[in-house]
C-alpha cells in the first residue's frame, strides 16, 4: 500500500491511498495479474454509513468485509491503514485470542470503530496510538485543519516513533509505505522513494486531488496488487474511488 | 523502465481517471447503522454474491494447494465458527449475517474477516 496525506498552501488536507492486497497469493501466468487481487476488484464498494438519515462516515470496502482499510468522517478526520510486516505478526495475537486472551482488539474493528465514534481529530489519534492490537500496523490519519496529520506505526502494544506534518520546517506531506518511515524500504520494495520523488516535483502549490492521483499511477507506487486508489479531501466531505489496472511491465509488488 | 522495478517518469495528466490503468469507478451504497447488525450488509451482499463465492472458492484452491489434504480447509470451515460468538459485538452478528446472504461458509467469511491479522508475518 501507499498512503500519503499532503496540504495545500490554502491549509486543505487531501489523503489518498493506492490499496495493494494478495502478495503471494496465487500468480496468474496467463494474465500476469495476481489471483486474490483480481478476485477482489469487483467487491469494491464504497459505502456512506448512515444514522438518523445523517452520514456518519464514508468507507471503501471490499464487500464481505466489515471492517474499514480507508475512510473519512466529513468534515472531522481521513483515515488509510497499511500493513505492517512483523515476525511478532498477528497470528500470535490471533493465538492469544483463542487462549483466551482478549484484551487486543482486531486491526480493522479498532478502524470501523474509530470512524463510526470519535469525535475529533485528536481522539481519533489517542484511539489509534493506545488501543491494544492483535497485529502490528500502521495508520495514516488526517485531520480538517492545518498540520494535522501523522503517521502512527503500530507493535501490538505500542505506538512507535509517530510522523507529524510540520509544514513550518517544510514537512508538507507524509507518506508510508509498508516499511518503518525511520528505516530504509526493502530494496526489492521501494515504492517510497519514487512516490517522495513524485510529490517533491509536484511541489505544495500543486498539490491537488488530480497531481495526487498523477503520483499513485506512477510506476512503482502503482503496481500488480494495486486493487484500488482512493482520494478524499475532508473539507469538502468527499472520497472517490477508482479500481487500477497496472498493465505489463509491471511491478508484481 | 523496461527492467524491473519497471520505474517510469512521474506521471501527469492522469485525472480523470481513464486508460489502461482504469478498471472503473466504485460504486455507492449506503448502510443504515439503526438496522439490526445481521440485516445490515444484505443489499451489497445481493449485488457482490458471486464475485464472493468466486473469491471463496480461489481461497480454497489455494488452501488446497498448499494443503492438499483438505485438512486446512476442514478446520476453516469446523473450527472457526466456534470463534464467531468470540468477536466483539456488532461485528459478528454482521459476519453471520454476510455468510447467511452470500452462502459462504460461516467459517470462510470468518477467514475472510481476519484476513489481515493472519497474514502480517
Amino acid at each position: 500500500c501507499t498512503s500519503l496525506v499532503a496540504e495545500d498552501p490554502h491549509g486543505n488536507l487531501i489523503h489518498a491511498r493506492n490499496m495493494d492486497f494478495g502478495l503471494f497469493m496465487g500468480w496468474d501466468m496467463k494474465n500476469h495479474s495476481w489471483v486474490i487481487t483480481e478476485k477482489l476488484k469487483p467487491l469494491l464498494v464504497n459505502v456512506d454509513f448512515r444514522r438518523n438519515n445523517n452520514t456518519v462516515f464514508k468507507s471503501t470496502n471490499f464487500a464481505g468485509y466489515v471492517g474499514m482499510l480507508t475512510g473519512i468522517q466529513p468534515h472531522v478526520f481521513t483515515l488509510t491503514m497499511n500493513e505492517r510486516f512483523s515476525l511478532d505478526g498477528g497470528y500470535i495475537g490471533i493465538l492469544e485470542w483463542i487462549l483466551g486472551k482478549r484484551d487486543g482488539m482486531w486491526m480493522s474493528f479498532l478502524t470501523r470503530s474509530v470512524l463510526e465514534n470519535a469525535t475529533s481529530y485528536a481522539e481519533a489519534k489517542k484511539l489509534l496510538s493506545d488501543t491494544k492490537l492483535l497485529a502490528p500496523a500502521y495508520f495514516i490519519l488526517g485531520g480538517n485543519r492545518s498540520g494535522e496529520a501523522c503517521i502512527i506505526t503500530r507493535s501490538r502494544t505500542h505506538n512507535l516513533n509517530p510522523l507529524e506534518l510540520a509544514v513550518k520546517q517544510g514537512r508538507w506531506y507524509v507518506l508510508e509505505t509498508n516499511y518503518d518511515h525511520w528505516k530504509e524500504p526493502l530494496f526489492l520494495d521501494n515504492r517510497r522513494t519514487p512516490a517522495m520523488k513524485c510529490m517533491n516535483q509536484t511541489t505544495q502549490a500543486n498539490i491537488s486531488i488530480k497531481t495526487v492521483y498523477d503520483v499513485l499511477s506512477t510506476k512503482p507506487v502503482l503496481n500488480k496488487l494495486t486493487a484500488y486508489t482512493t482520494l478524499m479531501e475532508v473539507s469538502k466531505g468527499t472520497l472517490e474511488s477508482y479500481i487500477r489496472d497496472c498493465p505489463s511491465p509491471c511491478m508484481p509488488w | 523502465q523496461y527492467v524491473p522495478p519497471y520505474t517510469e517518469d512521474c506521471r501527469t495528466g492522469m485525472y480523470p481517471p481513464s486508460g489502461p490503468t482504469f478498471k472503473g469507478a466504485v460504486p455507492w451504497y449506503t448502510i443504515n447503522l439503526e438496522l439490526p447488525p445481521n440485516k445490515r450488509w444484505t443489499q451489497i451482499i445481493a449485488d457482490k454474491k458471486d464475485a464472493m463465492i468466486s473469491l471463496a472458492q480461489a481461497v480454497r484452491d489455494l488452501a488446497d494447494a498448499f494443503v492438499p489434504s483438505g485438512r486446512l480447509e476442514e478446520l476453516v470451515d469446523k473450527a472457526l465458527p466456534l470463534m464467531i460468538d468470540t468477536l466483539p459485538y456488532p461485528f459478528n452478528e454482521e459476519i453471520k449475517g454476510i455468510a447467511t446472504a452470500s452462502g459462504v461458509p460461516l467459517g470462510e467469511t470468518l477467514l475472510l474477516n481476519i484476513f489481515y491479522e493472519v497474514f502480517t508475518v
